[in-house]
């Protein structure tokens, strides 16, 4: 399985 | 001026040993609301968002909006010098590079000040959208941080998997495997060892148990933990640190290669 990371879920203020 | 006190320093240490075996770095950025602070860890896996109410604090001020970022394994060496019954005082002029933890002890015949250089951060702040989950889990933080303990002799992941008659953790690997299967509880004589599971559709999500592993480390703060969790998006764990605030971590699941 693959790690996803946070940034692919939440956006740059 | 920025000040914030505390009658007991132990919130504050538990505080930093919830968060500095994720963070090395992080900006307390602190208003008249109080204290928040968000920060990923270095892999961008999983993101700290800790909130501390001004009105949890028994005295705080805060003349200007100040953001100080600070080394997590310089804070911690400071607060390991503060006796859990000590006052602990945070203070930061404005514009201020350093700042200055003053430790009171319970009869005020000691008092150290330690005072430590602020770094400059320039940290990505991400916008968390605000999320209608399809379970949320409210177990012992005790038992949650056992369970993870447990299956990661199992495993590198931990597999959640919450139905309506309640919450599987599964692990497995070279030397088998490990479910763990938790039931909503009828009834309990301590509310905080209730098992409780708000369920609009199942969610089957994996994790790393690493990172799980880590938040545990904020088991002292509160004696329940609440897993929020949708299909493909990060799992929630948080931890309500009474009177002043909570604590949240957020974990991207593992998805299929």
């Amino acid at each position: 399985m693959a790690q996803t990371t946070i940034t692919t879920f939440f956006n740059s203020r | 001026m920025f000040e914030a006190r505390l009658l007991r320093s132990s919130i504050l240490k538990k505080v930093l040993e919830a968060i500095k075996d994720l963070l090395t770095q992080a900006t307390f950025d602190c208003d008249d609301n109080g204290i928040q602070l968000q920060a990923m860890d270095n892999s961008h896996v999983s993101l700290v968002s800790l909130t501390l109410r001004a009105d949890g604090f028994d005295k705080y001020r805060c003349d200007r909006n100040i953001s100080l970022g600070m080394n997590l394994s310089s804070m911690s060496k400071i607060l390991k010098c503060a006796g859990d019954k000590d006052t602990v005082t945070m203070k930061a002029q404005d514009n201020a590079d350093t700042v200055t933890f003053v430790f009171e002890s319970p009869n005020q015949e000691k008092v150290s000040d330690y005072e430590m250089k602020l770094m400059n951060l320039d940290l990505e702040h991400l916008g968390i959208p605000e999320t209608e989950y399809s379970c949320t889990i409210r177990l012992s933080s005790a038992e949650f941080a056992r369970i993870c303990r447990d299956l990661s002799q199992f495993g590198e992941s931990i597999v959640i998997s919450c139905t309506k008659e309640g919450v599987r953790f599964s692990a497995s690997g070279d030397i088998g495997s490990a479910n763990i299967a938790l039931a909503q509880t009828a009834s309990v004589d301590k509310e905080e060892e209730a098992v409780v599971i708000e369920m609009e559709e199942p969610v089957t999500l994996t994790f790393a148990c690493q990172y799980l592993n880590y938040f545990t480390k904020a088991t002292s703060l509160s004696p329940q933990v609440q897993l929020s969790m949708s299909a493909d998006v990060p799992l929630v764990v948080e931890y309500r640190i009474p009177d002043i605030g909570h604590i949240r971590y957020y974990l991207a699941p593992k998805i299929d290669d």
